[in-house]
């Protein structure tokens, strides 16, 4: 049965999750590679996700730490655009109606 | 700005809105709102917009939420709003909008609600075939951020859609000497203008070879100064090697140490050089002059100005934009009216005091006076012993070392003992760019 919801929850904050997934986020807009998830290979070492989100920062114009700090997670909570920052989602232009 | 490689073939686009329900907004409102985004990129370039009532129109715009067919599921209010592809056939083009958003509508306002106006001029931006910039004032950063009631395209966004479609008209043409249309430049037989279909862009414009020798600038002071002996580069594809060349000026802006060659400069940070390099130096500030084949020094002022000489005049930037006022005479610095050039400016770390270098001699700019201090010029050998004279280039790097260029070599100059490290210079390319 579908939960009933309060009518004080703030709709704005229901809808701001922290990306707890952070490879997902870096995946989802081209920081990582999404072949890792044909391949199954989640374990990815710390280089890559360090250089992952200093590329993250770079773009998005926060102090390049290569790490997950307060200033990335407040970047990733940040509404965006769905499109890949890095290179043009795979098939999303090829894709036909 | 970056260029995804698609891009459409004709300039008279059709739209059409194809959702019938929208639960939450005026149906009037949001395609009010959706013609506006288009008039934006419409204002700036050749395309105009038409909207139709058909699903054969150009661009489709969809509301829609959840998994909805094209791989990509929105993931409910907040995070990803929305999401549009790039030029093409069948769902080419299109925005999808996230329906479970809160929409706001005729540019109202509203802490908890999102500007459709402001999403959608971005998503049409990616329909015309532009991808994401880094640029944090642009249109097309990713995150999306509001916009300013007296509101104009960025340049960076301007700059985007008018290499992909042309600009409105001459005036605005104008703005950018570089990106005039085939039709409108000079000499169309040196025009390949081509988008590299694996994007990241690589633009190639208009321009006068570097291939011809540049004309060699005498000095008409009373001190006899050499001619500048003629730069030497090997050139492929129209760009100097930075294998083979050497450079008119190098400089550390905003960390990253950039070498300028003809028109175009290369940028290179910790990793090497960037990807998307060389440039054209006019892609990167705006408005120097179209005539312009070298600069002949370049350095970052404290305040975080950049200074461009070229010939008998500087110019001042804030970023990627030339500041009003300027270029100004380089006898506005105190340097005498003789001189035809500047070869070099620095920034030295040691006193944070600014040198600048030409023929045999240098200066010291005072800051608060605005001029050159007093007892200068010197000569070069007299302070910087073993740097030589007539350099190509100076700049403080992140070692704390005074690095002096010339033809293809450069010399370490080291700063506590006052003198260069080895008589023997050293190759640039091999150095810096990991030549062999």
């Amino acid at each position: 049965r579908p939960i009933q919801e309060s009518n004080n929850t703030s709709r704005r904050a229901r809808s701001t999750p922290i990306y707890e997934d952070v490879q997902g986020y870096l995946m989802k807009f081209g920081y990582l590679p999404e072949s890792d998830l044909e391949t199954g290979n989640n374990l990815r070492d710390g280089s890559q996700l360090h250089d992952a989100l200093r590329t993250l920062q770079t773009f998005g114009n926060i102090p390049i730490t290569g790490k997950l700090d307060e200033a990335t997670k407040q970047l990733m909570k940040r509404p965006r655009c769905g499109v890949s920052d890095i290179s043009p989602t795979a098939g999303q232009h090829r894709t036909k109606r | 700005y970056t260029l995804q490689g698609q891009k459409w073939h004709h300039v008279n686009l059709t739209w059409s809105l194809r959702t019938r329900r929208l639960d939450k907004v005026d149906h009037g409102w949001v395609r009010s709102d959706l013609n506006k985004a288009f008039q934006v990129w419409a204002k700036y370039s050749k395309l105009t917009f038409r909207e139709v009532n058909s699903e054969s129109a150009d661009i489709l715009v969809f509301f829609e939420k959840g998994y909805h067919g094209d791989g990509y599921p929105f993931d409910g209010p907040g995070q990803v709003l929305a999401h549009a592809f790039f030029p093409g056939t069948g769902r080419g083009g299109d925005a999808h909008f996230d329906e479970e958003e809160e929409w706001l509508v005729a540019d109202k306002t509203s802490k908890d609600g999102t500007s459709l106006f402001r999403v959608a001029v971005h998503e049409f931006g990616h329909s015309l075939g532009l991808s994401h910039s880094s640029a944090e004032d642009a249109l097309m950063f990713p995150w999306y951020q509001d916009l300013k009631s007296n509101f104009e395209l960025p340049n960076d966004d301007r700059i985007g859609i008018q290499v992909l479609y042309g600009a409105k008209n001459d005036k605005i043409w104008g703005d950018i000497p570089a990106y005039r249309p085939t039709s409108q430049r000079p000499d169309p037989s040196t025009t390949v203008p081509t988008i590299s279909s694996t994007a990241r862009t690589v633009i190639t414009k208009s321009m006068t070879s570097i291939t011809n020798p540049i004309t060699p600038v005498t000095y008409t002071t009373s001190r006899p100064m050499p001619p500048r002996r003629p730069p030497v580069a090997v050139v492929v594809d129209d760009k100097p090697d930075f294998c083979n060349t050497s450079f008119d000026a190098v400089s550390i802006i905003r960390k990253d140490t950039f070498f300028f060659k003809g028109k175009y400069t290369w940028r290179l940070g910790p990793k090497g050089v960037y990807a998307g390099y060389p440039a054209l130096i006019s892609r990167l500030w705006y408005n120097l002059p179209e005539d312009m084949n070298q600069v002949d020094a370049v350095y970052e002022r404290l305040d975080g100005k950049i200074v461009f000489f070229i010939g008998r005049q500087y110019y001042l930037f804030d970023g990627n934009n030339p500041l009003r006022g300027y270029p100004k005479p380089l006898t506005t610095l105190g340097l005498p009216e003789e001189l035809d050039r500047v070869d070099a400016a620095i920034v030295w770390g040691h006193n944070s005091k600014t040198y600048i270098f030409s023929g045999t001699m240098y200066w010291r700019f005072d800051d608060e006076t605005g001029q050159m201090e007093l007892d200068y010029p010197r000569d070069i050998s007299s302070v910087w012993r073993g740097a030589g004279y007539n350099i190509d280039a100076a700049f403080q790097w992140h070692d704390g070392a005074t690095y002096f260029f010339k033809n293809r070599d450069f010399w370490k100059f080291n700063d506590l003992r006052m003198r260069v490290e080895q008589e023997e210079p050293r190759s640039i390319g091999e150095f810096w760019f990991n030549c062999t």
